[in-house]
């Protein structure tokens, strides 16, 4: 992985003391190959880079940690940080009925997300109403009825219905009537560059008032993380991240893009198929993931 | 990249980052600069270079693609697999699939073999609907294996053109759930020699580097014969395809570029190339 690839350049390395000007701008070059190779979107990189050359320039090579070993600890506390402290916890309203909306692109894993999640809190042996507010793709009311069913929830029952706000309207007045702990709002997969359905999803927000707005995203998103995070933040600002299909080998530097270009932590993690494949987000175990 | 007007260590960042934010990953950038500084491209404006060079990978693969059998024998109907990871939009691809080949005078038939996933098999059965086709359907939990054979064994007697035979998704990480695919190959292969005449893997324009390793593993485990390219309505913009292709020397036979019945188009890839900086 990396420390390999950057051992090869201080091992031809006579001096001693701190590192020089060329050994840093070889290390910084390796460094951001590693996080291209993993998806990191290309400007987030720039700037990253730039940030940590103070701490790889300071790094002392006759320290007891060989160089390589420290200039890949610096670029994983640096990479930590950047995706900040512990994966904040998912929110909770001071009081009555807290709503969670799950946002995003085609196929991202946003309707197994929300069984995900509903399970979760089932367990903590909350209520929680389930909202199929996509009424766009065949059989996907019935796909989130079939994992309310899975995980113990119940669904409203939107089966029929034909606007998504007045779905969410209704949904979050009956998880208020019925005292639910948690209404969980499914949307219909959108590209953030089609200006109606995100029209539709600035109405949905204003008809659920969510607490938590979390965007659901591909573990294996390319460069477009950027516009994904900035587009949907800036339409229905977002609380946190949901990464999904981390069971994959996809080294995930979209986690670093969403970060950086959004501000919100990513709270969540999908690691597999089955409701039960859901996991906190660990900043230090994703640092690794992506250096590779 | 039209910005540019000649190729020097300053604009070489500009291209680099051009080519980057389009997905096209570091072993194809580095063959792409690589090129340009031994001069090739023709001699116009970097841009037109840049984009002679990449379809020119495309075009010039590493290695030929896998030969893809014989047709089926006369009378027979010709099965075409869908594979590929979660939610890259393989049964949506079907459903447009299924009306293109329509519209070729063919007669199409499903096969729901995704057995897995919750309400996959209704997903399929409103596909052929809106299609007026024939579809082959267990339970959900039942074994995949006995769909492609029942889906076979019908298609023959309702003397179908084409099977269109839907997947479920799974990450090329999970030895257990290509061991599945694998197997699957087989059964359509005992039951009509030759079957799948058709594996298409079907890629997402928005994943990134990972779409290399998803070609390499599909390719190697089952002898995929063809891609599909889905979500390029979007603005990602598939770069990753360059490398793919050119490692692979597999067809990119359709791309998706929307969710409707009619969204699915033939790959053109000087038109792809043009589009990759726009
Ligand atoms: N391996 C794996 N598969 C996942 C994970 N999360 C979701 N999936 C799968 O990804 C595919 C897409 O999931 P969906 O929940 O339908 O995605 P979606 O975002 O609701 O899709 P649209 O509603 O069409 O936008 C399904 O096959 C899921 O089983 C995960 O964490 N790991
Ligand atoms: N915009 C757009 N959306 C697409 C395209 N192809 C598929 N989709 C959408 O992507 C989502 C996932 O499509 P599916 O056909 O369910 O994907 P899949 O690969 O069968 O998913 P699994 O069976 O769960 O693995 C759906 O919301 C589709 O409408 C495309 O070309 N453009
Ligand atoms: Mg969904
Ligand atoms: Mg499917």
């Amino acid at each position: 992985g990396l420390r390999d690839r950057l051992t090869g350049i201080f091992r031809d390395i006579r001096s001693r003391g701190v590192l020089g000007e060329r050994e840093v701008d070889a290390a910084l070059r390796e460094i951001r190959l590693a996080l291209l190779e993993a998806d990191v979107n290309f400007k987030v990189a720039k700037d990253f880079i730039a940030r940590i050359r103070g701490d790889i320039i300071g790094i002392d090579q006759a320290a007891h940690l060989d160089p390589s070993q420290q200039v890949v600890k610096a670029v994983q506390a640096a990479l930590v940080e950047l995706m900040g402290g512990r994966g904040a916890e998912l929110e909770k309203a001071s009081s009555g009925v807290t709503t969670v909306m799950l946002v995003g692109l085609q196929g991202s894993g946003k309707t197994t997300s929300a069984g995900k999640l509903a399970l979760r809190l089932r367990k903590r042996g909350l209520r929680v109403l389930l909202a199929p507010a996509d009424v766009a793709r065949p059989a996907a009311i019935l796909q989130l009825k079939r994992l309310a069913e899975l995980a113990g929830a119940d669904a409203f029952d939107s089966e029929g219905m034909k606007d998504p706000v007045a779905i969410v309207r209704s949904a979050v007045e009956r998880a208020k009537r019925e005292h639910y702990d948690y209404c969980i709002v499914d949307t219909a997969g959108r590209m953030q560059v089609d200006e109606a359905l995100m029209d539709e999803l600035r109405l949905m927000k204003e008809a659920a008032l969510p607490h938590e707005v979390l965007l659901v995203a591909d573990a294996m998103t390319g460069q477009e993380a950027v516009n994904l995070g900035e587009a949907f933040g800036e339409a229905v600002g977002l609380t946190g991240v949901m990464l999904t299909k981390m069971d994959g080998d996809a080294r995930g530097g979209a986690a670093v893009s969403l970060r950086a270009v959004t501000g919100v932590p990513i709270k969540l993690v999908g690691v597999g198929e089955k409701l039960d494949a859901l996991e906190e987000f660990h900043p230090e175990r994703m640092a690794s993931r992506i250096l590779g | 990249l039209s910005g540019i007007s000649r190729i020097d260590p300053e604009s070489i960042g500009d291209i680099e980052e051009a080519l980057y934010m389009a997905d096209i990953g570091p072993v194809t950038v580095e063959a792409v600069l690589e090129a340009l500084r031994r001069g090739e491209g023709g001699g116009e404006s970097p841009a037109v270079r840049v984009r002679a060079i990449l379809l020119s990978l495309m075009e010039h693969p590493a290695q030929s693609p896998p030969v893809k059998g014989q047709g089926p024998p006369e009378g027979e109907p010709e099965v075409i697999f869908l594979v590929g990871v979660n939610g890259a939009g393989k049964t949506t691809t079907a459903g447009k699939l299924a009306s293109r080949l329509a519209s070729e005078g063919r007669k199409v038939m499903f096969a729901a073999a995704d057995t897995f996933r919750a309400a996959a098999g209704e997903q399929v059965e409103v596909w052929a609907e809106r299609n007026g086709c024939h579809i082959v359907r267990h339970q959900e939990g039942a074994d995949p294996g006995a769909v492609v054979f029942d889906a076979i064994a019908s298609a023959r007697a309702r003397g179908a053109d084409v099977l269109l035979v839907d997947t479920a998704g799974r990450l090329h990480t999970k030895k257990n759930l290509m061991a599945e695919l694998i197997k699957l190959c087989r059964v359509a292969g005992r039951q009509l020699p030759g079957a799948p005449h058709e594996i298409l893997l079907v890629l997402d324009a928005t994943s990134g580097q990972n779409a290399l390793a998803q070609v390499r593993e599909f390719g190697s485990a089952l002898g995929v014969t063809g891609l599909v390219v889905t979500k390029l309505d979007g603005s990602a913009k598939g770069g990753v395809l360059i490398g793919a292709v050119h490692e692979s020397g597999l067809p990119v036979r359709w791309i998706g570029v929307g969710e409707g019945i009619d969204d699915l188009i033939p790959f053109d890839a000087k038109a792809f190339t043009d589009a990759l900086f726009e």
